[in-house]
């Protein structure tokens, strides 16, 4: 994360490779599955043995003698829409909820957060030297109406995709955040809107940035899960 | 650890059928289908064996498809084992195991019944229950490094070769193998394969039934995975697999479906300069092994077309892909380039949700076969036409039953992934355009924020922000 600061964010998990190396973010919807991004794993049918998540933790490398911390590994993956380029990830337990560990609320079908909503990122990514790259960063980014965005990048938006608006201070996400959280506060809970999707350019201060709209795949996430 | 059906090639869901059955086939006794293939290795009689996976029931048999008056015929209970010595129409080493029916020697010459003295008489090689001096086929009895022969019915012949390819030439393969469906199963050291059937000695997930299209018959060596040659698991547990040696055909087949400007299926055939992913990452280029070490190398694909750092597909992937520049971002989807207009068009597209849609196509995306809507497995469905009797659950064909706004979709024969979307897409939207439009609205107006309630989520302790450690 650019420009943001050390946080609390309990539905925000290290998803983490067979080295033990966290390489990409995710969002906690159920206690035994994690949205992320299709393009942190190198297939649909990606052997999982000995991929992880972490969670309960401000740290990316806690101590072993860390009270909070959660390791539990991923059993496997589901693929989400072609377009979604989102993954939902079943964990072989159930996470414990405790002070450090929540879930995140998924939005109603088709719902557009409204403009203006102050929504933040987390993820334990680089910083680029503006922040404590050993712990959780979150930042705030304020989400910019549909239309505007479609404007701003010259017609290249597509539905399945929501905006935050550009700040001069070059506030975002970076390497090591994909797949992380965009939550928003409606209705005094924290709501999963958006997943961070790669892009060329960290914090860029003249485009807006683009985020997976959550909101467009929760009958799929839904039935991910019932299934 | 080689399983005795090594030495059978399967036929699922057939029996033969001999008429009259001289001598009678024995009665059928309980059994797995490797028993019954122990069993009839070990009688002289036996040549094939009918397993019914039901009952584990098997019959030996003392004839094969190639016997005269047997014929096939479907049979949804039996799957049928026959020797394979006596189906191949190749030879393996110096073919002294070969039981094929070739009865004309490399010169076209016929062949001299075993048993007859003339018109060249031979008192060394008679027939005998064990050495399969049948009728008049070539055969190797003393072990000629030539292959099969026989004596011939020309007085000025007394023998001939018969010529009979050995199997790793008889069926040479084309680009990486994917398509290859010959007989060859051993590695090129030599050593034997697992069957694709079994999961032992190793244990892996190309199971036969979860991609029918692949070829994995038997034992024999097939490249499911597009590696760069045919390979198999092996029968020896310390070592999982290895590549097996095939002839490569002389002439290299015209790719198909050849585009530059979009792409058609899965866009194997896409020629195109498309180079960055749709986040707009560059991709790394093929024949660079940084930041992503792979196993694509140009070289080894000649038949893939992996030039520079374009979006291509040489793994059968939905879509044209690349490695991309960024470490922590390994593959990426080229989803940008758009699908050929003529495609759009074809009848396999669906309106609306696909609640609608009453097409064949019955794999998903990634081509797994569906599994049938009133099958119990892999999958226990929650959606059958017992429940929905109204949705068409035909066969294994997509359907959206459930009206998911993702499109048709079905349960599927792969045990770890319950269900998928299928290789459906939205027919052309409103406007005639493509990217995301489609005629269904996808977004609402936002909905005023005290209508929307949440449960027992998206909470959180805000006194707990950083504490340094």
């Amino acid at each position: 994360i650019i420009g943001g600061q050390p946080g609390n964010s309990p539905w925000t998990v290290s998803i983490r490779n067979r080295a033990g190396v966290h390489f990409c973010g995710g969002s906690l919807v159920k206690e035994q599955w994690v949205i992320s991004m299709r393009q942190c794993f190198s297939s649909c049918d990606a052997d999982l043995v000995g991929y992880k998540v972490q969670l309960g933790t401000l740290f990316k490398d806690p101590g072993p003698g860390d009270p909070d911390q959660q390791t539990i590994p991923i059993e496997r993956i589901a693929c989400g829409p072609a377009e979604s380029q989102l993954v939902m990830l079943k964990l072989v337990r159930p996470a414990a909820l405790n002070r450090r560990v929540a879930l995140i609320c998924l939005p109603p079908e088709r719902y557009v957060v409204p403009a203006g909503t102050v929504c933040e990122i987390a993820g334990w990514g680089e910083t680029r030297g503006t922040g404590d790259s050993t712990v959780l960063n979150v930042a705030r980014l304020p989400v910019l109406a549909h239309g505007e965005c479609h404007a701003a990048l010259r017609g290249r938006l597509k539905e399945s995709e929501l905006c935050t608006a550009p700040l001069r201070a070059g506030v975002g996400a970076c390497e090591g955040d994909y797949g992380g959280p965009l939550a928003c506060l409606t209705a005094d809970c924290w709501v999963l809107e958006g997943v961070i999707t790669p892009s060329r350019v960290c914090a860029r201060t003249d485009q807006p940035a683009l985020f997976i709209r959550v909101s467009l795949y929760v009958d799929w996430i839904h039935k991910v899960m019932k299934m | 650890h080689r399983s005795p059906l090594n030495d059978f090639q399967r036929l699922r869901a057939t029996e033969l059928l001999a008429v009259p059955t001289d001598p009678p086939a024995p009665a059928p006794e309980q059994g797995s289908a490797e028993q019954c293939a122990q069993r009839c290795a070990a009688s002289m009689q036996c040549r094939a064996f009918h397993h019914d996976r039901q009952s584990q029931l098997c019959q030996l048999l003392p004839w094969t498809q190639h016997s005269p008056n047997v014929h096939v015929q479907k049979n949804i209970h039996y799957d049928l084992y026959q020797k394979k010595d006596y189906l191949r129409d190749c030879i393996v080493a110096d073919g002294t195991s070969y039981r094929g029916t070739r009865a004309t020697t490399e010169k076209g010459l016929r062949c001299q019944h075993w048993r007859a003295t003339t018109p060249h008489d031979h008192s060394r090689f008679l027939p005998s229950l064990r050495n399969g001096l049948e009728e008049n086929y070539c055969r190797n009895p003393d072990r000629d490094k030539r292959g099969p022969w026989c004596y011939t019915v020309d007085p000025n012949v007394r023998h001939q070769s018969c010529g009979i390819k050995k199997c790793e030439d008889a069926v040479c393969m084309s680009c990486n193998g994917e398509e290859y469906r010959g007989a060859v199963d051993h590695t090129e050291s030599g050593t034997e394969c697992q069957r694709w059937d079994l999961q032992h000695p190793h244990k892996h997930p190309y199971h036969p039934n979860k991609y029918p299209d692949k070829g994995l018959d038997d034992n024999y060596c097939r490249n499911p995975d597009s590696s760069e040659r045919p390979w198999c698991y092996t029968t020896d547990p310390g070592r999982e697999r290895e590549y097996c040696r095939i002839r490569l055909c002389k002439k290299r087949p015209r790719p198909l479906n050849v585009t530059t400007g979009c792409f058609r299926g899965r866009g194997e055939g896409y020629r195109g300069r498309v180079n960055v992913t749709v986040s707009g990452i560059h991709c790394q280029r093929w024949d660079a092994q940084t930041p992503h070490q792979h196993h694509f190398l140009p070289e080894k694909y000649p038949c893939k077309d992996l030039q520079e750092n374009y979006c291509r597909n040489p793994d059968g992937s939905e879509a044209p892909w690349c490695f991309t520049t960024r470490p922590s971002v390994r593959v990426a989807f080229c989803f940008h380039i758009r699908r050929c207009p003529d495609e759009l068009g074809a009848e396999e597209c669906y309106h609306g949700h696909g609640e609608h849609y009453r097409g064949h196509v019955s794999k998903t995306r990634k081509g797994i076969t569906c599994q049938p809507w009133a099958a119990q497995a892999p999958h226990v469905p929650q959606i059958s036409p017992v429940t929905h009797p109204e949705a068409h659950l035909e066969e294994n064909y997509c359907r959206n039953p459930d009206n998911d706004s993702h499109g048709p979709w079905c349960y599927t024969m792969d045990p770890r992934t319950p269900f998928d979307y299928c290789a459906i897409k939205p027919c052309l939207g409103v406007g005639g355009c493509r990217g995301g439009a489609s005629d269904v609205p996808q977004l609402t107006p936002a909905l005023p924020a005290d209508v929307v309630t949440f449960q027992q989520c998206g909470q959180r302790d805000e006194r707990l922000q950083w504490k340094g450690r």
